[in-house]
């Protein structure tokens, strides 16, 4: 669950990155 | 080395540090290189002189990261006119620290039968990038939110033709370690980490997008004045 969560907070800061 | 073999770290070639006509005809050339681990100059001295040399040995002034050699300079016979002879130095992190300006400066003084000699070189900081610098994911996340934006550095690096895998496995060879890539709009998003020698952390996002040359580097580090260096070293390596 822990790994799933930080895939999912690299996308987001990724996302946040190029569409900020 | 072949496919799929590691190539290992990316070493400068060596530049005259110390011209003969400096050192009463002592030239010295030299590199620095991470080997396994272990931080190596790696020197050549040409005697260019009429007489014989001896009794060599080095010393470094204080520096930024505590540079020192980790044993004597090994020359293992006199040096005879128009002879070079070649070493590696072994060089330890633990020496004495002072922040010099630039901050990878290092100031070296070379003695023989002759005199005493000094040079100034400037070291890749890569030399100073440890084999464990690959950030727990979590960690970086929480630091790269917790250093805040205006101490974030960016940079762009140009004519790169590398796709994001190839450079990943580049920079890898020199202990810059891809935590996770994220694709976004037809970028590769690169998050990275560096840890130097003295436990200085660096964060890094590297973009990629296919087809386009000119890679964007954004490098946050709490000791700012780090970033332009560690610029440098991604040109290096990325370039050569």
């Amino acid at each position: 669950e822990l790994e799933d969560g930080l895939d999912e907070a690299f996308s987001r800061l990724a996302e946040s990155r190029t569409n900020p | 080395g072949g496919v799929g073999m590691p190539t290992g770290a990316y070493v400068v070639p060596k530049t005259i540090w110390l011209p003969a006509m400096k050192a009463k005809g002592l030239e010295i050339s030299g590199t620095f290189a991470r080997r396994a681990g272990v931080l190596h100059m790696e020197l050549s001295l040409t005697n260019k002189a009429m007489s014989v040399m001896s009794d060599f040995a080095v010393q470094f002034n204080r520096n930024s990261f505590g540079l020192a050699p980790a044993g004597p300079l090994q020359v293992v016979a006199p040096l005879n006119p128009n002879q070079t002879t070649e070493m590696g130095l072994p060089l330890s992190t633990v020496g004495p620290v002072m922040k010099m300006e630039p901050l990878n400066n290092l100031q070296v003084a070379v003695k023989n039968n002759i005199d005493v000699f000094y040079f100034s070189c400037q070291y890749p900081i890569s030399i100073l990038f440890v084999e464990d610098g690959k950030m727990e994911r979590q960690v970086f996340l929480a630091t790269w939110k917790d250093i805040p934006n205006d101490s974030e550095a960016q940079y762009q690096i140009k004519d790169c033709h590398l796709n994001s895998d190839a450079a990943s496995a580049r920079l890898q060879s020199s202990n810059i370690f891809t935590i996770a890539k994220r694709t976004v709009d037809g970028q590769d998003m690169l998050y990275q980490s560096i840890k130097l020698t003295n436990g200085i952390w660096v964060l890094v996002e590297l973009r990629v997008q296919t087809g386009n040359p000119t890679y964007m580097l954004s490098v946050k580090c709490r000791a700012a004045e780090v970033s332009q260096l560690v610029h440098q070293c991604y040109e290096m390596v990325l370039k050569n």
